[in-house]
């Protein structure tokens, strides 16, 4: 890992940490990235840095991790040029009372020059909003509504593992939805709904329609306009 | 066009339904201006099927998306949509058994609208609702009011959700499209999305088309 820096002015209870104080956040962001994933098939962490902010009994760790994925051994699906992949990746963890929960991961390739979605937008719009602190419940808030929203929309998830892991997908929902209203110039309100526990990416595949933007379609004749019919 | 209108009170719009874990949107999208249409021609509302073009319409992708350009087409090709009774909706790609015999409803073409939000009223107000794509940005966590979401997150080039245009008009000064969506009463305002109007928000303008019924 890279040397510590030195602290820079970021609020009260914001401040950058040294490596060894990372690892645990690190080593469990890292194990949701590598989730499903075989062995041999994972990606490891090659550095970290980051800074914490405390609030009550919970730490909010944001993270800059370089992670690397291994070398493709299969021959029938690699792509050429077989080389292992470096990737950055930032990650939000949360850790209260030394349960964790990963509450935003983006990740993209380092030579790229663009490296991830609408979260980066976002962060780049609301610099302010990133250093706000938690409230001091945070997670027993979030805990309270993942489970109201449970009830009112009749989840039910396979195993502990899973609901943890929606979990943590709805607490990131919701401050992406945080995100969402403070950018929306309207009336709107956004916060819970039947789709709050599924990711972005969930989201688009199941319920969203990409050849809308992909295929030109039939073209159709204009109709006239009601003013000159 | 008037300063507002809304089919729902007309009742040329159909209770909302839902498209379960499948990408139908424009299925959902077409069966309702097709309903529209149907209902201000021949003056019965009639519950149309969504799953005979999953089905049936093979230029489309079925719940991995498709284009209302198309289903149109598809609709004119089959000869007509069955009701929502006679061939009911199940969320997933079934082998086509569309039944001539069963068709209720036939469309004689389509038609591409203005791109201009003041045009689209005027045919709004006068012909029906209006199939359109829009960019689904913040959908997925809306619970109501009128969404105006900043121009470059919800991009007019990255349309990727297909609904309905049912009325239009302002809340508190605030000018607003209607939008029936396909996902459930239990999502928006009773299954209904609100979206500002007048500035071509999300591209609710870029892709706006209707059946024709003569």
């Amino acid at each position: 890992a890279p040397a510590p820096k030195k602290p820079r002015a970021a609020g009260p209870q914001a401040r950058e940490l040294a490596s060894p104080e990372l690892l645990a956040p690190a080593r469990f962001a890292l194990e949701m990235y590598n989730r499903g994933r075989a062995a041999g098939t994972r990606a490891a962490l090659r550095a970290v840095r980051g800074r914490v902010r405390r609030a009550g009994r919970g730490s909010l760790y944001s993270l800059k991790a370089t992670l690397v994925e291994p070398p493709c051994n299969d021959p029938t699906v690699c792509q050429l040029p077989i080389s292992k992949k470096t990737l950055l990746c930032s990650f939000e963890v949360l850790d209260e009372l030394g349960k964790h929960m990963l509450l935003r991961r983006d990740c993209g390739p380092v030579d790229t020059k663009v490296t991830d979605d609408t979260n980066e937008t976002f962060s780049s719009f609301l610099p302010l909003l990133n250093k706000d602190p938690l409230p001091q419940d945070f997670s027993v808030k979030m805990a309270s509504i993942f489970k109201e929203f449970v009830t009112t929309y009749n989840r039910t998830y396979d195993t502990k593992e899973e609901a943890r892991w929606r979990m943590s997908v709805f607490a990131n929902n919701m401050v992406r939805a945080q995100k969402i209203q403070a950018l929306d110039t309207g009336t709107a309100r956004y916060g819970v709904t039947k789709f709050s526990d599924l990711t972005e990416e969930e989201f688009r595949t199941i319920y969203l329609n990409p050849l809308l933007q992909e295929e030109p379609g039939r073209k159709m004749r204009l109709a006239k306009s009601v003013s000159s019919l | 066009p008037p300063p507002e209108w809304d089919w729902r009170k007309k009742g040329a719009v159909t209770k909302v339904k839902d498209q379960g874990m499948c990408g139908s949107c424009w299925a959902f999208s077409v069966t309702g201006n097709v309903e529209g249409q149907w209902f201000l021609k021949q003056g019965t509302l009639l519950s149309l099927s969504e799953q005979e073009l999953l089905d049936c319409d093979k230029v489309d992708k079925g719940c991995m998306g498709g284009l209302p350009s198309n289903a149109y087409s598809a609709i004119k090709t089959l000869g007509g949509l069955e009701t929502e009774d006679d061939y009911s909706y199940r969320g997933h790609l079934q082998t086509c058994s569309f039944n001539a015999e069963k068709a209720r409803v036939y469309i004689n073409d389509s038609v591409e609208l203005s791109q201009n939000e003041q045009k689209l009223a005027a045919w709004l107000a006068e012909k029906g609702p209006i199939s359109v794509a829009i960019n689904a940005f913040g959908m997925q966590f809306y619970r109501h009011g009128i969404s105006h979401p900043l121009r470059p997150l919800c991009s007019p080039w990255l349309i990727d959700h297909a609904v309905l245009l049912v009325g239009y008009g302002n809340r508190s000064a605030t000018p607003f499209w209607a939008i029936k969506n396909s996902w459930g009463t239990d999502w928006g305002e009773e299954g209904y999305y609100y979206l500002y109007r007048g500035s071509g928000a999300c591209g609710v303008n870029i892709m706006a088309s209707s059946a024709v019924v003569n």
